[in-house]
């Protein structure tokens, strides 16, 4: 059932596709709407500014993991001498 | 294969009334538009937003899962490693150096 | 909606960075 679910999706995305370039179809031909259309330009400006920061962050993490699995080497060999001492 | 077939046709329905859209909005466009003047273009990166958006999302959860992975294991290695030092001090009659403040501290925020 | 998400996704990912930074210098002056 889930590749009808998938095949479902990928068919209603495809509707959901035809309806935004109907709407956008519109704007680009009022020219009242043309702003509409530069202010949704600008906002994705934006977002796409906001996924730079998250891709950055990204990195931060994946450098903070490999920290955190250094640390936790270190750790582990300081256990295994306590374990040979005693 | 009649199911499969009629799925198919209606994807190629839609596929066809997409692009005569598309070609219609850049017929009706003034020469050279600007990319943001160009809804074709606006929905098309508005779609590669989104897919970078769930790309991005799934590794920082990825990461996490394993940043906790790790988190964890130290916390319990130190623990023990703690404890098995203590009762080596006090098995070698070591006096047990009490811990100073800041790794008081530590130990409380842990 | 997407940028009211991201904007909250980094600031639960910054707050968490940092949360993991404390429990690290913990860590280290344990492990000293």
């Amino acid at each position: 059932s889930s590749d009808l679910e998938d095949l479902c999706s990928h068919i209603n995305t495809k509707i959901l596709t035809i309806k935004k370039t109907l709407q956008l179809r519109n704007m680009g031909q009022e020219p009242s709407l043309k702003s509409v259309l530069c202010k949704i330009g600008h906002e994705m400006f934006l977002a796409n500014e906001l996924l730079n920061k998250m891709e950055i962050e990204v990195e931060k993490q994946e450098r903070l993991k490999n920290s955190l699995k250094e640390m936790q080497k270190c750790i582990e060999r300081d256990y295994n001498e306590a374990q040979h001492l005693r | 294969n009649k199911l499969l077939f009629q799925f198919q046709k209606a994807e190629s329905d839609l596929d066809y009334i997409q692009h005569k859209l598309e070609f219609e909005i850049m017929k009706n466009l003034p020469d050279n538009p600007s990319a943001e003047e160009n809804p074709v273009i606006l929905l098309k990166e508005l779609s590669v937003m989104k897919s970078r958006y769930r790309m991005l999302c799934a590794q920082l959860k990825e990461i996490s899962i394993e940043q906790r992975e790790s988190i964890s294991c130290i916390h319990a290695t130190l623990e023990n490693t703690m404890k098995m030092v203590q009762a080596l001090q006090q098995h070698a009659d070591l006096e047990l150096s009490p811990l100073s403040e800041e790794e008081q501290t530590a130990a409380q925020q842990l | 909606t997407l940028k009211g998400d991201v904007n909250a996704i980094l600031d639960q990912n910054r707050s968490e960075r940092q949360e993991t930074y404390d429990f690290m210098k913990a860590i280290k002056v344990l492990m000293q």
